[in-house]
């Protein structure tokens, strides 16, 4: 789940979407990936508490089960701290830095049918490892002109990577985010979205066949209210917009995704 | 500007903030020090089309003016384009690498009373270079629980640059931004930050005689569409919510910072 613009969904994706997969009887691991560590805040894991997070898996290097935290049935956290911060910096002159992460999932089988990494606002070193270990990118997008104005450049990120490092490499999906779809900008940004991936169809592109989810997520306080409680939008309020969008994501994903 | 969450109205602040400020006749200078360039695109700048831009006053060097283009009376800009995301890895290595910037801002006498930093939605070198040059840091901050996480590492790096690199720093202000004041959520927020800098009073930190500004910026989607018109919400919209909240904001600023 990734794109360098600020603030467009990624962790509220990856922690909602996650819950309503699992919900659907999928086994779903969660990878927080940002220093800031707000996956891992959504789900109210207390980072000074814990004796593994993602900073030893990279580093140590520790197996990635070793830091994964349950927090409900067919759903795990692998949790971040602030530390992570200097890992970009550690991991800056290893041979191969951006395919740390992918070395740790190859090393053993883990135990779950999906993996959801959520990334951090930036095309960094952290970024790069999420591209370099998955096969499927999924990017969120709020229908703002700004959050417009990055899709370019994280398009040839991924093309850069899956040409030089991860060849399966692709965009699965785009997903709107926080979607106020009365107002205009919104339908006029997600239109241009929805234009230009049909024009990039059959044209090779490591976007070629992305989908644009028809699951737009719509603005709902009740999704920004729900992790200072540490749960889900599915627990905090299941009757929601929010949870309704996100089980509807759910199944569209899943489908695009041939899963069961 | 800065803030390590993403999307919280750094951009949108700088740029808004920027202009009513020259609209009350300060000569003002907004600098663009995120690789993702949206105050650039905010004001419709073509980043193509630049012979110069803050990469080559940080690497070149050159001087900032060199760069800067005026874009209304009283206003200047000083551009960034995607060649700044290798600044900091270009910069890691140098001799006092977070100081580039205040060298740059200190070899000539600058033509502008006021400058605006816009940061990427990180704490790395180059919002390192904006702490290490200014004197006032502004923190715009949206009421959510994920945007309230980060407040602590955000002070603990203004300490530690005032401490080793510019013990002048300190906080002056914190703004809300996109504020939907008719929820519970934004109002415990804002009452926590409110409490948390009264408590700081008198303890001698970088941010114990901070502002929180009394306007807080309304959500109005006519903040996120005067973007994709390369103007701020003082021409595109100047009597909607945005534009009031916005000069309001600015003469809090001003009294606050003993301007004229
Ligand atoms: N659909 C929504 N409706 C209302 N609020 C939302 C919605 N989605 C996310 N939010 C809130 O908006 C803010 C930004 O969302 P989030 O933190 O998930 O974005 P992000 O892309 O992960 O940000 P960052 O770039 O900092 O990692 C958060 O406070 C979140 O609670
Ligand atoms: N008060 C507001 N009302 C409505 N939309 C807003 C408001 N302030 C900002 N926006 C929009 O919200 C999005 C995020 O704001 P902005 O880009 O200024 O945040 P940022 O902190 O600079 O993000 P980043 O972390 O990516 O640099 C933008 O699309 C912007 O147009
Ligand atoms: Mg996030
Ligand atoms: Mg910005």
């Amino acid at each position: 789940m990734t794109n360098q613009k600020g603030g467009v969904g990624k962790t509220t994706t990856v922690a909602n979407l996650g819950a309503a997969l699992a919900g659907a009887g999928h086994s779903v691991c969660l990878v927080d990936l940002d220093p800031q560590a707000n996956l891992t805040t959504h789900f109210g894991i207390n980072a000074r508490s814990l004796k593994r997070s993602m900073y030893d898996v990279l580093l140590e290097p520790a197996a990635l089960t070793t830091a994964a935290v349950m927090v409900e049935p067919n759903l795990t956290v692998v949790p971040a701290t602030i530390d992570l911060a200097a890992a970009e910096a550690e991991l800056a002159g290893a041979v191969g830095r951006e395919q740390i992460l992918r070395d740790r999932l190859r090393e053993a089988d883990l135990p779950y049918e999906l993996l959801l990494v959520d990334c951090p606002p930036s095309l960094g070193l952290l970024t790069l490892n999420a591209l370099s270990a998955v096969e499927e990118v999924l990017i969120p997008l709020q229908p703002h002109f700004l959050a417009l104005q990055g899709l370019g450049s994280l398009l040839e990120t991924v093309e850069l990577v899956a040409r030089r490092i991860n060849p399966p490499l692709r965009v699965a999906g785009v997903v709107f985010c926080m979607c106020e779809s009365a107002t205009k900008l919104a339908n006029e940004v997600m239109a241009d979205v929805r234009q230009f991936m049909a024009e990039a169809r059959g044209r090779g592109k490591p976007w070629s066949e992305a989908v644009v989810f028809e699951t737009a997520i719509r603005r709902n306080i009740k999704l920004a209210e729900c992790p200072s409680y540490g749960t889900t939008i599915l627990h905090y309020g299941p009757h929601s917009n929010g949870a309704m969008d996100y089980i509807s994501l759910a199944k569209e994903f899943a489908a695009a995704l041939g899963l069961k």
